[in-house]
């Protein structure tokens, strides 16, 4: 049959690349032949051989003695695709085009074989086959194409670089564990790749990090919807901790990813995953040097550092939506009828929202328009404050401080909460913002005359906020940290008749 | 009725794809028993560092299999290797490859393995790390010639006969007596004619400089360069 | 409440308290779980021709 003769043309390529280096005249000779005696001239047959040649290698795979090399058949089909690249004519259709049909090709034929197979569905050889695609192809990058000797065929592929990645990325998405359970591990350890993640995270200006941020929500949402606080199936477990370990890494290469892209990454972090999110929030660029956050005497206002206003690499205004104005408007001249809009905006959520949260399963707010406001506050603010006084912005009185009174005072009990979640959140590394939020949550602690006689209320939903970040095991934000130190200092505070009613709540404070 | 769905090679696998896609939309409220079974069989099936290890096609094994006693453990290199890496000093450079297990090994190969891999095993990863390791040692590779090439340093003390101004060029013998101090690591001491520079230090030490480089064609040994041997730095490779 | 990072931390050398200079763990990551990182995994590397 056609695919039979299919498969014995692949089985001499995967006997050629076991004899000799792809570098060899010989590759280029095997796949022109490939093309000039029609057997992989058009999109048809090309789809018709790699489909063979994965069936072949995937059977290969499952038959081999699994103590012999059992890979062989497949890295010999990952290094054809990259050759591919090389060798094949591209002036009528573009290399980014051509991936994308290779990954379909081999996408749809992983769909099929785990339709057939279900729980008998086994991820290592589709996994092997896109690790040594990463592999091949960082080796082929080295040094800009360096092994690439036609000089017009280097530069085409210096310029694909990047899209090679962007569309493996992007394939990524497809077989998310959401999609394909039975590849979620396979998934996490590709994500994770040694010649991916770090590439992505390098990748920052060439849309790494967007790409980054959607794997990582994709994760994020997998296991968000299937745990639960107190019920967690042990498979869920194992990937939330090869996660953490990966979060973990990344915080120690590139923390940058995490301090510019913290908005993002809490914006779709299951509201429960409170290590992950300190994991995120406790991170500082490179090189940084601040204080010990438990030394008694931090003072924000006299350290340089607490000047510099951080970086995002997504700006929340865009998430204001046609709030932007009203909230800009205000932040110029403040108003009561401005406020009212705002309020009625972030307290309007048309259908209640699934969230599995600490101590709470569904929530009636638009958490995200609340995070969006607060950070972009908090950027206003901090950048207002370089222009003029710091005291006209570190003033109860300006519109940045009171926008966020306005806020809490009208809100639900839950819009109260995500509020002062959300301010407590950008208390992070030493920075302009985590100044300016330190100076709100201060003021907004002692300042009782500021709540008409409700002031326990948001005194309770600051400790609460601030010590859900703090009775997780570390790390824990340096922001968060210097700012409970500051209301502990207060020794009205653990008189607060809130902490004085629970024996545990008071031991836990002593302690703490 | 979309075309995509009339291809052959795609309509079935395609069926299948959208269902999946489902799942991404509308995650179900619970894990399903299937998907739980699903789930732990990739947890069974997960690829380990193995899997995510290069090709060896093309490539032969560092050391070949042959018999051993028993005594010698059977592990390949790359397992992981167990050893302090606060005394390994060439771990303070710091880079990439210093807590790999191969180049924890590599670090104590003397000379001889060194340059055994990497001109016998190359372009292979133990190649790089050998040429690495050499590297680190001091040696530096002369991309023309292909040598492997080490300068030397003695800090010469000056009898109060010497004169300070002297310079020497065709010096003989290279004499090791009781007041040199000798930068040297290679594995030979072949005293063949020397190219010797002398600079002064100051009033009382002079620093002679010498070359050596390892002959990995003839005698398998390392020499000390000719008096003719001048130093281009845009001949050696940058490692 | 999360898990104690120590031993994670440690799987990765990034104790802290060792001293030893800076470096990219992704670079050579085996596997995001230590039980499936039984060996080094070969990092990006170039060999000049």
């Amino acid at each position: 049959s056609r695919t039979e003769l299919l498969c014995l043309v692949f089985t001499e390529w995967i006997t050629l690349v076991q004899k000799i280096e792809v570098d060899h005249y010989i590759v280029k000779a095997f796949i022109k032949q490939l093309v000039d005696t029609h057997v992989i001239d058009t999109h048809e047959k090309f789809v018709e051989f790699f489909e063979a040649s994965i069936s072949l290698s995937v059977d290969a795979f499952k038959e081999s003695d699994p103590t012999s090399d059992v890979f062989v058949s497949i890295d010999a089909l990952a290094k054809f695709f990259v050759q591919l690249l090389i060798y094949l004519d591209f002036t009528e259709e573009s290399r980014k085009d051509f991936s994308s049909l290779v990954l379909t090709t081999f996408v749809l034929n992983m769909t099929n074989d785990h339709k057939e197979n279900g729980k008998d569905f086994n991820e290592r050889p589709y996994f092997r086959f896109l690790s040594i695609l990463l592999c091949e192809w960082e080796k082929l990058s080295c040094h800009n194409f360096i092994r690439v000797k036609d000089q017009t065929c280097r530069c085409e592929l210096i310029e694909f670089d990047k899209d090679f990645y962007s569309i493996f990325a992007s394939f990524m998405r497809v077989y998310q564990p959401l999609a394909f359970p039975c590849f979620a591990f396979a998934w996490v350890t590709l994500l994770s790749h040694r010649m991916v993640l770090p590439v992505l995270l390098r990748m920052k200006e060439e849309g790494g990090w967007e790409k980054l941020n959607l794997l990582f929500i994709d994760l994020f949402r997998f296991i968000d919807s299937y745990s639960r606080v107190g019920d967690v199936p042990d498979s869920i477990s194992v990937l939330y901790k090869g996660l953490l370990r990966v979060f973990l890494g990344v915080a120690n290469d590139v923390p940058e990813y995490f301090v510019e892209n913290h908005y993002t990454l809490l914006n779709n972090l299951p509201a429960s995953y409170l290590q992950l999110k300190n994991i995120i929030l406790s991170a500082f660029p490179k090189k940084l040097q601040f204080p010990n956050p438990y030394s008694a005497d931090i003072d924000m206002d006299v350290l340089e550092i607490c000047k510099k206003v951080p970086q995002v690499a997504y700006d929340p205004v865009q998430d204001l939506g046609t709030l932007k104005k009203p909230v800009d408007s205000y932040l110029r001249i403040p108003s009561s009828s401005l406020m009212r809009t705002i309020n009625s905006n972030v307290n309007a959520l048309k259908d209640l929202k699934k969230e599995h949260g600490v101590g709470f399963d569904e929530i009636a707010v638009n958490v995200k328009l609340i995070n969006a406001i607060v950070l972009h506050i908090g950027i206003e603010a901090a950048t207002e404050a370089l222009n003029t006084t710091k005291n006209a912005i570190f003033n109860k009185n300006s519109s940045y401080f009171t926008l966020l009174l306005g806020l809490i005072s009208n809100g639900s009990p839950s819009a109260k909460y995500h509020i002062i979640e959300a301010i407590v959140c950008q208390l992070r590394y030493p920075n302009a913002q985590t100044h300016f939020f330190n100076f709100v949550i201060c003021t907004m602690f002692f300042t009782d005359s500021l709540w008409d006689g409700n002031g326990a209320e948001v005194q309770e939903l600051i400790l609460r906020c601030l010590l859900e970040k703090l009775f997780v095991f570390k790390p824990h934000p340096w922001g968060v940290v210097v700012t409970f130190t500051d209301l502990l200092k207060n020794k009205d505070t653990m008189e607060l008749p809130f902490i004085k009613q629970s024996s545990e709540i008071q031991s836990v404070f002593k302690s703490l | 009725k979309l075309p995509a769905f009339q291809n052959k090679h795609f309509n079935i696998g395609l069926k299948n794809l959208v269902e999946t896609k489902r799942q991404i939309v509308q995650p179900s409220e619970k894990l399903s028993e299937e998907m739980k079974q699903e789930l732990e069989s990739s947890l069974l099936n997960c690829p380990d560092s193995l899997d995510s290890e290069v090709s060896k096609l093309n490539e032969f094994q560092l050391s070949q299999p042959h018999p051993t006693s028993i005594f010698f453990p059977s592990e390949p290199i790359r397992f992981f290797y167990n050893s302090d890496i606060t005394e390994t000093p060439n771990l303070k450079k710091g880079d990439v490859y210093s807590r790999t297990s191969l180049a924890q090994i590599m670090s104590k190969f003397d000379l001889d393995t060194l340059f055994f891999i990497f001109y016998h095993y190359q372009g292979t990863y133990e190649q790089f790390l050998s040429a690495r390791e050499l590297s680190l040692r001091g040696w530096q590779f002369n991309k023309v010639d292909r040598f492997w090439y080490y300068k030397e340093e003695e800090v010469s003390f000056p009898d109060s006969s010497s004169n300070e101004n002297d310079s020497i060029s065709n010096a003989g013998n290279n004499k090791n007596d009781n007041n040199n101090v000798s930068k040297n690591n290679d594995t030979s001491n072949n005293n063949d004619e020397t190219s010797v520079h002398i600079s002064k230090k100051d009033s009382s030490n002079k620093i002679v400089t010498s070359w050596r480089y390892f002959d990995y064609e003839k005698s398998w040994l390392s020499r000390r360069c000719g008096p003719d041997f001048v130093y281009q730095e845009k001949e050696f490779e940058k490692i | 409440t999360g898990v104690d990072l120590t031993p994670y931390i440690q799987s990765l050398n990034l104790d802290p308290a060792s001293k030893l200079p800076f470096h990219h763990v992704l670079e050579t990551l085996p596997s995001p779980w230590i039980e499936t990182s039984r060996s080094d995994v070969e990092p990006r590397h170039f060999i000049p021709e």
